[in-house]
């Protein structure tokens, strides 16, 4: 399944990521 | 010689939304088969191979700032190929066919554009390299 990667965006970091980020 | 892959910590739980991705729990080791610029990474977890959020994985070793590329503030002229609307408030809503400027090409596959004074994220799966100059 390596060939058909998701047609949908991946989902935003996750919000403890984020406050890391910021 | 053997292929050494880069291991990566489970920052979150995520659930798939289709067949080929692979559920990820908090504090799961996964090795990454290889990294998609739309912020899907294929790896391996045990028994298991599938596509995970680049989003919700960071480097074993410290943070991945060091990996990040450099923010462009000059932007790199891109179309969006398919129309996104805002579901956070550091998103921006675009149609197809506009002419953005990408300034920041974020490992998580949402990148930080500009649409004329309006910055936001948008998925980098939407956009496409154009042509044009700046």
């Amino acid at each position: 399944s390596i060939k058909n990667p998701p047609q949908n965006p991946p989902p935003r970091p996750p919000p403890e990521m984020r406050r890391k980020q910021a | 010689g053997p292929i050494i892959l880069d291991t990566y910590r489970v920052i979150a739980d995520f659930e798939k939304t289709s067949k080929h991705e692979i559920n990820l729990h908090t504090g799961d080791l996964v090795e990454i088969v290889e990294k998609n610029q739309n912020g899907w990474w294929f790896c391996q977890c045990e028994s298991k191979r599938g596509w995970v959020p680049a989003s919700y994985l960071e480097p074993l070793d410290g943070p991945e700032e060091a990996e990040e590329p450099d923010p462009d503030y000059e932007g790199d002229l891109h179309i969006t190929t398919q129309a996104y609307q805002a579901e956070q408030e550091d998103e921006i809503s675009l149609e197809v066919g506009e002419t953005v400027e990408v300034i920041h090409k974020l490992l998580d596959g949402w990148w930080v554009v500009r649409k004329g004074e309006e910055t936001g994220h948008y998925p980098s799966m939407f956009l496409q390299k154009s042509d044009k100059k700046n």
